[in-house]
C-alpha cells in the first residue's frame, strides 16, 4: 500500500543523505500512483498533486524523521480539505418544519437513484419529517412499482399518475398532492439518464423550473471510473446539483471519482448509501472517505 | 487530436499515457503499453506519430484479438444457458430482455427465469422484458430461493424443448460472501441438471467503472466460470478501457456490448471499432 511504497522510498533517499526537492517529487509520483488507482480523474491528480508539493517540500518533510509518514499526512490532510470544503464546510440539511421542502434526485442510469429516494425518506421520517415520494421514472419498466414497493415498506406515500403523464406534470401535481397532505419533504425520483442527452437534461430542467427544489442530488456510483469529472460537470451545468449522494460504498470500490466530482460541482458530499437495505444511509464522513481513497 | 506535426519525444508518449488513464485502462496496464511503445521508438522502427498512435493501437488490438470468442450458445443442438452475473444496477436485466429478443427474432425457442428474487420490483421488470422480447417467464413469488426458480426453469425448457434459457439474477457486491455463495448455488444447479448444455456466464460491466472492475471480475469468477463479458452503457461518454486489462490479465472476452435502453440497443463486440473510439 501506498504507506509501505513510500516508506520504503524514504529509506532509500535517507541513506543518501539529507533529503531534496527532487526526493519528493518520487514521492509524490507514488501518490499520484495511487490516486490514478483509486479512480481519481487525470487533471484532478495534476492539480491535487501541485497542491501537495507546496506543503511536501517544506520543512515539515525535509527535517521530519519520518517523512513517508509526513508526506501521507499532508496528503490526507488536503484529501479531507477537498472532500469537507474545509473551512468553507457547508451548514448541514437542516431544512424547516413548517413548509414543504422538494427534493429532486438526478443522475446517471443506474446509480442508485430510486433506493436513495426511499432511503432519504426514511431517515427524514425519523427525524419527525412528514415525506411523500413522487414516481417520476415512467421510462423503465416497473420503476413506478419499484418505487411504491420501497414506499409501503416504510409507510411513506407515493405520488403516481402511471408512466403515461409527463414527469413534469406527475412532479407539479405531487407537489400539490403534498401541500394538500401537509407534508414538509417531497422526494422527487427521476429516471435515469445521460449527461449528453439533450432531450433528458432538458426534462430534469423543465422539473425544476415547474416546482422549484431546494436541493438537487446528483446520485453517482462509488465504481465510477475516469467519466465521472464528465458526468458530474454536465449535470451541475445543466441543472445545477446542490449536494452529492455516492452510492454502493459497501463494496470495495476506492471511490476516487469522489474527489473529482467534488472538485468541479463544489457542492457537499451529503449523504453515503452503504447497502442495499433502507437503513443503509448514512452521513458523509470526509476522514473516512480520504482513507479509503489513499487505499 | 494532436498527431499530425507533433515532435516525437517524451511528451507524446505521456499525451498517448493519459489518453490510455483517462479511458480507464488503468496505471499498470498503460504505463506497459507506453513502455513498449519507448522500446519500438528507440529501435527506430517507429519515424513519425502516425506510425506511434497505430503501433499503440495495433497492440490494443492484439491483446483484444488473443481472447475473442463469439457466443458458444445459440448455434448447436439441444439446450444451451446463458446467466447473466454481475454489481448491482449495471443492466443485467435489460441485457437479458436484448439477448432474449435477439435470439427470438432468429427463430430460437427462448425461455427467461426470474432468478433476482430479492429487489423490490425485479420480476415485474423482467415481466415486462419478456413480454416485449416475447419470450416464456418462469418465476417464483418474491423472497423465493433463486435456485429453485433455476431448477424450475431447467425443468420447463427441458420440457418445452427451448433452445436457450437466458437467467437474470440479482445485482451483488462482489464483497458480499452470503451472496457469491447464492451465485456458486445457482451454478451447481446447472452443473447437476444439465451438464452437458453449453454454457455462458456474462459479468454484465458498466462502461463507467473504473479499475473496480478488476476485483468484481476477480471474485465473481471465484464463483462462477465466466466465459465473457457485457459491456453496457457505451452510450455515454465513458471509453470502458477497463475491459483492455481484463483481457490482459483475465483473459476475459467481451461478447456484447449495450448501447441504449431500448430492447435492440445490443451489437455484438468488434474490436476495431472499439479500439478506434478510445483515440476520438
Ligand atoms: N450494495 C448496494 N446496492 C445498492 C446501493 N444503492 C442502490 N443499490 C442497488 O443498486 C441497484 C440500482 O439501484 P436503483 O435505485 O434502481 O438505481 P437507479 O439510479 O434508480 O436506476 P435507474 O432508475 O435505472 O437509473 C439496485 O439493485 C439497488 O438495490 C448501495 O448503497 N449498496
Ligand atoms: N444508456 C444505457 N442505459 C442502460 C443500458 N443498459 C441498461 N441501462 C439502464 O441502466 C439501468 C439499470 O438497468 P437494469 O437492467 O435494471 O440493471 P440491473 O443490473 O439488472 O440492476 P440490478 O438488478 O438492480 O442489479 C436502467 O435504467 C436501464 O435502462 C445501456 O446500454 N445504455
Ligand atoms: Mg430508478
Ligand atoms: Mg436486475
Amino acid at each position: 500500500n501506498l504507506t509501505n511504497k513510500l516508506d520504503s522510498i524514504f529509506k532509500k533517499l535517507r541513506s543518501k543523505g539529507v533529503l531534496t526537492e527532487d526526493n519528493i517529487n518520487e514521492s509524490l509520483r507514488e501518490v499520484r500512483l495511487a490516486l490514478l488507482e483509486a479512480d481519481v480523474n487525470f487533471k484532478v491528480v495534476k492539480e491535487f498533486i501541485e497542491k501537495v508539493k507546496v506543503r511536501a517540500v517544506g520543512q515539515e518533510v525535509l527535517k521530519s524523521l519520518t517523512p513517508g509518514q509526513q508526506v501521507i499526512k499532508v496528503v490526507h490532510e488536503e484529501l479531507i480539505e477537498l472532500l469537507s470544503g474545509g473551512t468553507h464546510a457547508p451548514a448541514p440539511l437542516n431544512p424547516k418544519k413548517d413548509k414543504l421542502n422538494i427534493w429532486m434526485m438526478a443522475g446517471l442510469q443506474g446509480s442508485g437513484k430510486t433506493t436513495a429516494a426511499a432511503k432519504l425518506a426514511n431517515l427524514m421520517k425519523k427525524q419527525g419529517y412528514r415525506p411523500m415520494l413522487a414516481a417520476g421514472d415512467i421510462y423503465r419498466p416497473a420503476a413506478i412499482q419499484q418505487l411504491e414497493v420501497l414506499g409501503q415498506k416504510i409507510d411513506v406515500p407515493v405520488f403516481s399518475l402511471g408512466d403515461k403523464v409527463s414527469p413534469v406534470e406527475i412532479c407539479k401535481k405531487a407537489k400539490e398532492a403534498a401541500e394538500a397532505k401537509d407534508c414538509n419533504l417531497l422526494i422527487l425520483d427521476t429516471a435515469g439518464r445521460l449527461h449528453i442527452d439533450e432531450e433528458l437534461m432538458k426534462e430534469l430542467q423543465d422539473i425544476r423550473e415547474a416546482v422549484s427544489p431546494s436541493e438537487t442530488f446528483l446520485v453517482c456510483d462509488a465504481m465510477i471510473g475516469q467519466d465521472a469529472v464528465n458526468v458530474a460537470k454536465q449535470f451541475h451545468e445543466s441543472i445545477g446539483t446542490t449536494g452529492l449522494i455516492l452510492s454502493k460504498l459497501d463494496g470495495d470500490a476506492r471511490g476516487g471519482a469522489i474527489l473529482s466530482i467534488r472538485s468541479v460541482t463544489g457542492q457537499p458530499i451529503r449523504f453515503a448509501s452503504v447497502g442495499e437495505k433502507i437503513e443503509d444511509l448514512e452521513l458523509f464522513l470526509p476522514e473516512r472517505m480520504a482513507s479509503r481513497i489513499l487505499g | 487530436l494532436f498527431f499530425g506535426g507533433g515532435k516525437l519525444d517524451e511528451e507524446m508518449l505521456e499525451k498517448l499515457e493519459e489518453i490510455l488513464i483517462t479511458s480507464d485502462i488503468g496505471v499498470s496496464t498503460s504505463l506497459k503499453l507506453v513502455d513498449h511503445l519507448r522500446q519500438l521508438l528507440k529501435k527506430g522502427s517507429i519515424n513519425t506519430p502516425e506510425q506511434l498512435q497505430e503501433a499503440l493501437k495495433t497492440e490494443l488490438l492484439d491483446i483484444l484479438s488473443q481472447v475473442a470468442k463469439p457466443m458458444s450458445v445459440g448455434d448447436h443442438q439441444g439446450l444451451g444457458t446463458i446467466m447473466l452475473v454481475g454489481v448491482n444496477g449495471t443492466g443485467k436485466t435489460t441485457a437479458t430482455g436484448k439477448i432474449a429478443k435477439l435470439f427470438h427474432q432468429d427463430g430460437k425457442k427462448v425461455i427467461l427465469a426470474a432468478a433476482d428474487t430479492f429487489r423490490a420490483a425485479a420480476i415485474d421488470q423482467l415481466e415486462v422484458w419478456a413480454y416485449r422480447a416475447e419470450c416464456p417467464l418462469i418465476k417464483h413469488a418474491h423472497g423465493a430461493d433463486p435456485a429453485a426458480v433455476v431448477f424450475d426453469a431447467i425443468t420447463a425448457s427441458k420440457a418445452r424443448q427451448a433452445d436457450i434459457l437466458l437467467i437474470d439474477t440479482a445485482g451483488r457486491l462482489h464483497t458480499k460472501i452470503n451472496l457469491m455463495e447464492e451465485l456458486k448455488k445457482i451454478g451447481r444447479v446447472l452443473d447437476r441438471e444439465i451438464p452437458e448444455a453449453p454454457r455462458e456466464t456474462l459479468l454484465v460491466l458498466d462502461a463507467t467503472t473504473g479499475q473496480n472492475a478488476i476485483q468484481q471480475a476477480k471474485l465473481f469468477s471465484e464463483s462462477v466460470p465466466l466465459s465473457g463479458i457485457i459491456l453496457t452503457k457505451l452510450d455515454g461518454t465513458a471509453k470502458g478501457g477497463i475491459i483492455i486489462t481484463l483481457a490482459d490479465e483475465m483473459k476475459l472476452p467481451v461478447k456484447l456490448i449495450g448501447v441504449g435502453e431500448g430492447i435492440d440497443d445490443l451489437r455484438e463486440f468488434n474490436p476495431d471499432y472499439f479500439v478506434t473510439a478510445l483515440f476520438e
